[in-house]
C-alpha cells in the first residue's frame, strides 16, 4: 500500500 | 437515478497558452487532465451505493484495475456525436492526423471501434453511467479480499440495467446482453492504452503527475 500513497489518500478523504 | 447524480462536472484540458503546440505538449496536457479526471474519479467511486463500505483493500484494487476502463468510456460517450474526433475533453478533441504525429494512432482505431459500436446501439446517459460502475465493479482485479460484496455490488448494478432496459427499452429484448457484450473491447482498449501511456512514460518525453504515475505502475 505504500506504493500507492496517492489513492489510498484520496480514498480515506471524506471530501 | 442515483448514479447520473453523482455523475462529475466536465473537466476541461485547459492546454498551457504560453507554450507553442507540440506533439509533446499535447501528450503533457493529455496527460495532465488524465490526472485531475483520476481525482474525480477516485471521489466518484465513493458515491456508488456499496463502494465506500468495501474495505479499504478492495476499493483500492477495484480502482487500480479498472481506472482507465472508467475514463475510456467517458472519451467514448463524449465522442458519440462527433466523426472520426475523440472528445478528450471539450477543449481537446483530437483527430486522426494529430493521434499519428503524438503516437497514439494505434489507440486512436481501437478507440473509433468502441464508439461505432456504442453509436450503433444509440447508448444513452443511463446507460453510460450504469456500464462506468459495471466497469468499476467488474474489474477482474487479482487483490480481492471479499468476492461476495463484490459480486453483491455487480448484481445491485446488473439489477439496475435490467430494470432500466426492462422500462426503457422494450422494442430491443437484448438490449442490455448487447451492452454488456462491449466491456470485452472496452478491456481490451484500456489495455492499450495503458501500453500506450506507460510507452511514453518509459521515454520520458512528457512530465506526468504523481497520481498518474502510480495508476500506471499499479496496473500491471
Amino acid at each position: 500500500k505504500e506504493k500507492h500513497k496517492i489513492l489510498h489518500r484520496l480514498l480515506q478523504d471524506s471530501t | 437515478s442515483h448514479l447520473l447524480l453523482v455523475e462529475p462536472d466536465k473537466i476541461f484540458a485547459m492546454a498551457d497558452p504560453t507554450t507553442s503546440d507540440t506533439d509533446d505538449k499535447v501528450l503533457t496536457t493529455l496527460c495532465d487532465l488524465a490526472d485531475r479526471e483520476l481525482v474525480v474519479l477516485i471521489s466518484w467511486a465513493k458515491h456508488i451505493p456499496g463502494f465506500s463500505t468495501l474495505s479499504l483493500g478492495d476499493q483500492m484494487g477495484l480502482l487500480q484495475s479498472a481506472w482507465m476502463e472508467v475514463l475510456i468510456l467517458g472519451v467514448v460517450f463524449r465522442s458519440l456525436p462527433y466523426d472520426e474526433g475523440l472528445v478528450y475533453a471539450d477543449d481537446l478533441i483530437m483527430e486522426r492526423e494529430q493521434c499519428r504525429t503524438v503516437g497514439l494512432l494505434d489507440l486512436y482505431c481501437t478507440l473509433l471501434q468502441l464508439i461505432a459500436k456504442y453509436r450503433k446501439l444509440q447508448l444513452d446517459k443511463e446507460e453510460f453511467v450504469t456500464l462506468k460502475a459495471m466497469a468499476l465493479a467488474n474489474s477482474d482485479s487479482m487483490n480481492i479480499e471479499n468476492i461476495e460484496a463484490i459480486q453483491n455490488l455487480q448484481d445491485i448494478l446488473h439489477e439496475a440495467l435490467q430494470e432500466y432496459e426492462k422500462n426503457r427499452h422494450l422494442e430491443d429484448p437484448h438490449r442490455g446482453g448487447k451492452l454488456l457484450m462491449t466491456l470485452p473491447l472496452l478491456r481490451q482498449t484500456a489495455n492499450k492504452a495503458v501500453q500506450c501511456f506507460r510507452r511514453i512514460m518509459a521515454e520520458g518525453r512528457v512530465t506526468m503527475h504523481k497520481l498518474f504515475l502510480e495508476m500506471l505502475e499499479a496496473k500491471v
